[in-house]
């Protein structure tokens, strides 16, 4: 089972962390110090990870693109762009194959959902975090979080998560809706809607382990004045994060990249 | 007695928060939310606020010079700019009111001290830190801070200060450095390099009470894992920042205004 995750957002809002977290896998090594330079990288990379991992017993081979200097540079007018012709580039490659006559070894690199980091300001969307969601939401499943929300209070999540939905709806962004379908159980039903009323999840991340106060051994973050459990859900919304992308919902998301996002641009394509 | 201080640092760093915190008053009124809108200001504006406050039994007029549009613009070349052409303007103004004949009345509106926000990524200064100081550091005393120094563990904390110290070594960026005169005595000469050493200061703000798991009613932030306390030197720099701001060093900081940062652009100004 293939599945390709993005990640997007600018440095230090711990996505590298968060891919670890979330695939309990050192995936990306400890950070090497970047070097004092006065060269900055011009412009955004796409780099590629892959990994074999196991869930639940189901043996899976997942990608992580990662998109290093998106927002980090003093002008970011175009970090968009590299990201948006990295995730057609795929559609490209996919409707290359298809249009072979032996279809049988199609290898589908296309990008079946982007984690979008939003930094915990408190205020509201960034004007680059809509622009990006405006340029890209038509295209893959967007999965806004709210990054190291362990710098927020219950309050100040609770306004921020609020904020930014309007902010979303405002400017006709679609993120990632989870399907309902007639047929569901009422668990499955229940199930969805707890995990879709958490987005923007609000999600905190770590590769260490730490001892709380009442002795237990948990992932998460040690603060002078208290640690945070990453997999407690009265601490941030990690768990559910993490339902929904390995659970619950990996393959309606590829699904749904398949059937309306690839269709739409296939669409388009074949008719210009 | 007059103070002003300038704060500098992208949207969301807790700049106002801090301000009220360090004078103990609400400056800041609570943010009114930015309104939902297709509309971004194009521009880094200045503004100021005056108080009227007491430390110490001391009577003090503070201005706080607000810079809001600073590095939260998709483009940020030219933040840097309305920041530097403010600082200059008013030491044209002090010049020409110098020039007078009658010089009894001068008003004083040079800025004192700039507090640089940096935000706690844990990895180094970002290009927009690094070219804002480098416009900077030869025309006022800039004071760099770890902004919501809360996201940071210890051990990141000591990490990213050391980073930031060689980051700016590196690009040759003189911050403020607290004068030690031959004539000190011991206690004020082990007080100056106990504030001194603690920069940049990792600071937390906070203009709430709350109460602490052993009942204390303190300044601080509340999560579900613990309460951080600003007053607290164990959780962060804020009390040295305090201290150097109001007690020990603002004389010195209006003094090294005039004699350098005013002195230098006079210089250069009437050499042109
Ligand atoms: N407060 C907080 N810090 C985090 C979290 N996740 C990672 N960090 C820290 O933030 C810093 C940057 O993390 P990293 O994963 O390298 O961020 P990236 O640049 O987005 O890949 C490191 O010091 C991490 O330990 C989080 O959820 N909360
Ligand atoms: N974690 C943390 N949050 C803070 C701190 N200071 C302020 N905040 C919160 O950060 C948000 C933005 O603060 P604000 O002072 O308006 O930031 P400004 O935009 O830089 O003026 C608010 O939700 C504050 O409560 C701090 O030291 N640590």
């Amino acid at each position: 089972f293939h599945f390709t995750v993005m990640v997007v957002g600018e440095s230090g809002l711990g996505k590298s962390t968060l891919v670890n977290t979330l695939f309990n896998a050192p995936l990306y090594p400890p950070k090497e110090q970047i070097p004092l330079t006065q060269e900055t990288p011009k412009t955004v990379a796409i780099q590629e990870l892959t990994a074999d991992i196991e869930e639940n017993g189901v043996r899976l081979r997942l990608t992580v693109v990662d998109t290093p200097g998106f927002g980090d540079f003093i002008n970011n007018e175009d970090s968009w762009k590299p990201i948006l012709q990295s995730i057609e580039a795929r559609f490209d490659s996919y409707l290359e194959q298809e249009n072979r006559v032996n279809r049988n070894k199609i290898t589908d690199k296309r990008v079946n959902s982007c984690i979008y980091f939003i930094a915990p300001t408190g205020h509201s969307l960034k004007p680059l975090d809509i622009e990006f969601m405006k340029r890209l939401h038509t295209k893959v499943n967007l999965i806004p979080v709210i990054a190291k929300s362990d710098t927020l209070t219950d309050h100040e999540v609770a306004q921020f998560k609020k904020r930014i939905l309007d902010d979303i709806a405002f400017h006709n962004i679609k993120i990632y809706q989870a399907q309902q379908y007639e047929h569901d159980d009422p668990e499955t039903i229940q199930e969805t809607n707890e995990i879709m009323s958490k987005i923007p999840f609000a999600i905190v991340g770590s590769d260490k382990e730490i001892t709380t106060s009442d002795g237990r051994r948990v992932r998460g973050r040690q603060y002078p004045w208290g640690a945070i459990e990453v997999d407690n859900e009265d601490h941030c919304d990690f768990v559910k994060l993490r339902q929904m992308l390995i659970r619950t919902h990996m393959e309606e998301l590829k699904d749904y990249t398949n059937d309306v996002h690839y269709e739409n641009y296939r669409t388009e394509k074949l008719l210009s």
